[in-house]
């Protein structure tokens, strides 16, 4: 033969199962395998590895594209640099990473010569406030704390005020953790993006949405839910050094074409890496 | 919905004189597929379906006037079945003070469920204490105090750099002011971490607990099963606890722990008040899951 060599339905099933595995969703691993099935009986493929190749070129071009041309980490601070405060709101359901990623980011952006300052609007939850206080001590950046119980929306506009009036670079905004079907906790998410915006017109400049990588479909219903009530501009997806894969993006990216921006990959300040589709499609598939 | 699905599937079905495998697939497909949506383990699933095939190859659907409706009654049976039986309740030691473990990945909600429980505990005259044994996480002491003073129930900290001689020390001071119960919180740990693996094996070793329970998000994926054998096989659990039950995820890991790893759900986490902790029944979280 002509290193001809016909790719078997039970290839492409161990595929789908792997796909599946690792969180992408049904509705997403079927369309990817179906196109598959499609190219296979037109013998577009030479060979398995050839397929395999092609997949994941498909899979990691359809995560870049929602980068729109902000790929590598340099560009993204290319981007910070252009507003004075750059101002980011960082947001999530419970639990998933949020106030650690911040600390991560605050310590990265401080080590680059940026003057950071955090905001802690996370006024609910017991000890939230002090957890994000011993992060801002970590990275050696200030932080804005308001008694518990403040109106997060009146931290976050202090928080960015101040900012404005000490010529910072980067200020970054911890909101408390919130189901997205509690409706009440949306709209005072929409009111804190509302009161950012009223003292810095444009900002927030970045929405980060925080996905902890073992979420299953339900990262999906986040990522369409939090987009309804506040510009989501990125993903960060943690705990990645688990053996959760975080296949839930492939959905997000395609659906709402929001790019991952960063990854945690543990709990230590220097454990926050800028987002690579091509390692990430790899560890899909190991 | 499915029973909606499968009436439709049956009506064309009818007309040829019986049920067979080939007619009933694409039911069953559509069966994994509503488990898998719901984030069932995708292998869990599959045997989940097989076990759904044969009774709905069985007298009762062929007879019945709608087979379809039959059919989501044999998935939501098994389901019911699967996810385990009657409320299972604390197991408590006869000699006090009783020690309760908490584990399980970060975040997953483990140190507001020592508070709830504590707060449950409380109220049913038992005189419960916390251990703060999760000496890592930045403020995680200062979480639990908090929650403990809301409750007024002790939270016992000390200010050493050993998770599993907090955890001793703090049963024993229980020991000595004569509580009932002693609850130990330690820190989110990865299954794939084997130092801190090792650590929650230690303190089980230290402070022999008649309940130790493993924390699951409700919202975990397809790693749900890697995570539940982990911890299963390093500290053999007693119980499960799913968390952040008030968000609308499915809930799918619940089904794939339990078929993995058998042991009984013993409450749900329905909110972020220490009131919200509620007892485990298997006939809603069937309904949830099929969606
Ligand atoms: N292994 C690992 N753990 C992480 C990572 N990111 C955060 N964590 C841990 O996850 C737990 C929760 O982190 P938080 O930063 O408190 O999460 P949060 O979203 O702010 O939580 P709430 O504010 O309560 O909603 C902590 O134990 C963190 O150390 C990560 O990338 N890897
Ligand atoms: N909505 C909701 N939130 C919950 C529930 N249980 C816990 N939470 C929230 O989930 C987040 C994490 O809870 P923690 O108790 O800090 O979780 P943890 O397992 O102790 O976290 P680590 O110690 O970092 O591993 C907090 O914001 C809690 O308020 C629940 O049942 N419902
Ligand atoms: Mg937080
Ligand atoms: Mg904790």
């Amino acid at each position: 033969f002509l290193g001809k060599r016909t790719i078997d339905d039970s290839f492409l099933d161990d595929l789908e199962d792997s796909l599946i595995s690792g969180d992408v969703g049904v509705k997403t691993t079927l369309e990817i395998i179906d196109r598959l099935r499609e190219r296979v009986s037109k013998n577009a493929f030479t060979s398995e590895k050839e397929l395999i190749e092609q997949l994941h070129e498909t899979i990691s071009d359809s995560l870049k594209s929602g980068m729109k041309g902000v790929e590598t980490f340099d560009q993204f601070m290319e981007q910070v640099s252009m507003k004075k405060p750059f101002v980011i709101l960082i947001v999530g359901v419970n639990g998933v990473g949020k106030t650690t990623t911040i600390g991560k980011l605050a310590s990265r952006f401080n080590k680059l010569g940026k003057k950071v300052v955090l905001g802690a609007a996370d006024t609910f939850r017991a000890a939230a406030a002090d957890q994000l206080e011993i992060w801002a001590k970590r990275a050696e950046v200030r932080i804005v704390l308001h008694q518990d119980g403040a109106d997060p929306a009146a931290v976050a506009f202090d928080t960015v005020q101040s900012a404005l009036a000490r010529n910072e670079d980067v200020v970054l905004i911890d909101t408390a953790g919130r189901l997205h079907n509690k409706l009440h906790l949306m709209d005072e998410l929409n009111k804190i993006q509302r009161s950012v915006e009223k003292i810095l017109p444009g900002a927030p400049h970045e929405v980060f949405l925080v996905l902890d990588a073992s979420t299953g479909q339900n990262a999906l219903v986040q990522a369409r839910e939090f987009s309804k009530v506040v510009r989501i501009s990125g993903l960060v997806l943690t705990k990645l050094d688990g053996t959760a894969k975080g296949g839930i993006v492939l959905g997000i990216c395609n659906e709402l074409k929001t790019p991952v921006r960063f990854i945690g990959v543990g709990e230590q300040i220097e454990d926050l890496r800028p987002f690579d589709p091509e390692i990430f499609v790899d560890a899909l598939f190991e | 919905d499915l029973s909606a699905k499968f009436d439709s599937v049956f009506r064309k079905i009818r007309g040829e004189n019986r049920i067979t495998e080939l007619n009933i697939a694409d039911s069953m497909r559509d069966i994994r597929r509503a488990l898998l949506e719901a984030d069932v383990n995708i292998q869990v699933a599959r045997e989940f379906t097989e076990k759904v095939r044969e009774k709905a190859l069985g007298a009762d659907v062929l007879k019945s006037v709608s087979p379809g409706q039959q059919i989501v009654k044999h998935v939501y049976d098994e389901l019911v079945t699967l996810l385990g039986g009657s409320h299972t309740g604390i197991r408590f030691s006869q000699k006090l003070p009783s020690v309760i473990l908490v584990c399980g990945l970060q975040g997953s909600g483990k140190t507001t469920f020592c508070g709830k429980l504590a707060n449950q505990l409380k109220k049913q005259g038992k005189v419960p204490a916390i251990v703060a044994a999760d000496i890592y996480r930045p403020a995680a002491i200062d979480q639990l105090k908090k929650l403990g003073s809301q409750i007024s129930v002790p939270v016992l900290s000390y200010g050493i750099q050993d998770a599993v001689e907090v955890a001793r020390r703090g049963v024993e001071e229980s020991r000595l002011a004569g509580r009932g119960v002693v609850i130990i919180d330690t820190a989110g740990r990865l299954h794939v971490d084997s130092e801190m693996m090792d650590e929650v094996r230690r303190i089980k070793e230290a402070v022999s607990p008649e309940e130790i329970l493993f924390v699951v998000d409700a919202m975990t994926g397809q790693d749900a099963v890697n995570t539940a054998k982990a911890f299963w096989d390093t500290v053999s659990y007693t119980g499960v606890v799913m968390t952040k039950m008030d968000g609308d995820t499915r809930g799918g890991a619940a089904l794939s722990i339990r078929q993995v790893v058998g042991q009984p759900i013993k409450f749900l986490s329905y909110g972020e008040k220490l009131e919200s902790l509620d007892p485990f029944y298997p006939d809603r979280l069937a309904q949830r899951i099929l969606g």
